[in-house]
């Protein structure tokens, strides 16, 4: 295998026409990935503020975003992620879909709200707001 | 195979109700209305039933409960992590009827008047458990009153009256119950602690609390305790319920508590038991060893 390891060799690393920083900035920089997005909500736009005293304002979160390769160290996610990955890029199976980005924990939220028969209530309800990504 | 078969019957039973919203998807196939078990919060996200009419509470109440939302949570409604007690439901009711009548002689002070009020709870769920209850008492500002007074609170419950009952009605249970509290001037609120007399009520999840309330005070030690119905015009009280509601859709306080303190210690999400017991708890205490 000498002869096409040395043919190999001469190739070029980078077309030509392609500059190295340009090269680079895929990897150092990948665009649109899996993160956490704001939305900030407010009662009244769903005209629940009738009933919904306080808070005024609800920032539920919500993640987006393509899964890279190496979802393993950033996301946290199981090593079937990786595999359904390759899967997925290699196309070994059109019906696999490619990794999914999704909340991985959630805060909860306090809510003071007016009942219907006119007692007022606070509560706190659990997983409310998304607090971390994750690809699945 | 199996995948397809339950697939295709899925998409049988939606083409038999093209009409379903969505949410009712959620509930069990007997068809049975079980909207009991979705939170409130949830039915409204689903329905959109937040356009029920809804009687107005009553402005001072509202104003306390306000401060207590501050005092709670942030204004982006995380709830304060600073806070140590397990309650994650605060619910007030303001009295239904009230009026005044001649209840019971004290031996101290002679005739009491007393003032009758009536609290509906329908709003406590089953799975909400009662950790603490108070009258929650404020003052009508116009009326003048001393920088200080030692009052007692006399309690006593009432069997609600229901016209429908043949048996005459049973002598009231009287509420051996005395509460000693402060009124000052600095004080917007006064909250007297009525718990010991709820508890059994809540827990036995009776929907209405009768009761009738009086108080005798004192302005200073020399002066015999003078009997009022409402001293210094207090006005009607609320009552205010602090619960636990166990419910998987409420927060608990505790769980986040201990496992804050523990990362290692973060159950995962197959269930382990809540709080370490018997083996694990020994093998926790056994691995620093391991891990020296």
């Amino acid at each position: 295998g000498r002869e096409t390891v040395t043919s190999a060799l001469k190739k070029p690393l980078v077309p030509a026409s392609l500059n190295l920083s340009e090269y680079f900035k895929q990897f150092l920089f990948p665009q649109n990935e899996c993160e956490l997005h704001d939305f900030r909500l407010s009662f009244s736009q769903l005209k629940w503020d009738n009933w919904i005293v306080a808070p005024h304002r609800y920032n539920p979160r919500y993640c987006k975003g393509e899964c890279p390769r190496a979802v393993g160290h950033r996301y946290g996610s199981p090593v079937h992620t990786m595999v359904q990955n390759i899967i997925y890029e290699k196309q070994l199976d059109s019906s696999v879909p490619r990794p999914s980005c999704v909340p991985a924990k959630y805060s909860p939220l306090s809510v003071l709200t007016i009942e219907p028969d006119g007692s007022i209530a606070y509560k706190e309800y659990e997983d409310m707001i998304a607090t971390k990504c994750t690809c699945r | 195979s199996l995948a397809s078969r339950g697939g295709a019957q899925m998409a049988a039973s939606a083409e038999l109700e093209p009409e379903a919203e969505p949410w009712s998807w959620l509930q069990p196939p007997d068809g049975r209305d079980r909207s009991g078990l979705l939170p409130p919060l949830f039915k409204v996200l689903c329905d959109g039933q937040g356009g029920l009419p809804r009687l107005q509470p009553d402005s001072r109440a509202l104003r306390y409960m306000k401060r207590l939302y501050k005092a709670y949570a942030t204004k982006e409604g995380i709830p304060k992590s600073n806070r140590s007690h397990l309650y994650n439901t605060v619910r007030l009711f303001t009295p239904h009827i009230q009026h005044k009548e001649q209840a019971s002689v004290d031996q101290v002070t002679g005739p009491v008047p007393s003032v009758d009020l009536l609290f509906n709870l329908d709003r406590v769920t089953a799975v909400e458990h009662l950790l603490k209850s108070v009258l929650l008492y404020t003052f009508n500002t116009s009326a003048s009153f001393p920088s200080a007074a030692q009052c007692v609170c006399h309690l006593v419950l009432r069997e609600p009256e229901s016209s429908a009952s043949k048996t005459p009605p049973r002598a009231p249970r009287s509420g051996t119950f005395t509460a000693p509290f402060e009124l000052k001037k600095k004080y917007k609120w006064v909250e007297v602690d009525v718990t010991a007399l709820l508890q059994p009520l809540v827990a036995s999840d009776k929907r209405s609390v009768h009761v009738s309330v009086a108080f005798t005070c004192v302005k200073d030690k020399l002066q015999r305790p003078s009997v009022q119905d409402s001293p210094f015009n207090l006005v009607r009280p609320s009552l205010l319920l602090y619960l636990n509601d166990t419910s998987a859709q409420a927060h608990h306080r505790w769980y986040s508590l201990h496992y804050k303190r523990s990362p290692s210690q973060v159950p995962d999400q197959r269930g382990l038991p809540a709080c370490p017991v018997g083996e694990e708890a020994a093998q926790r205490v056994r691995s620093p060893r391991h891990r020296r």
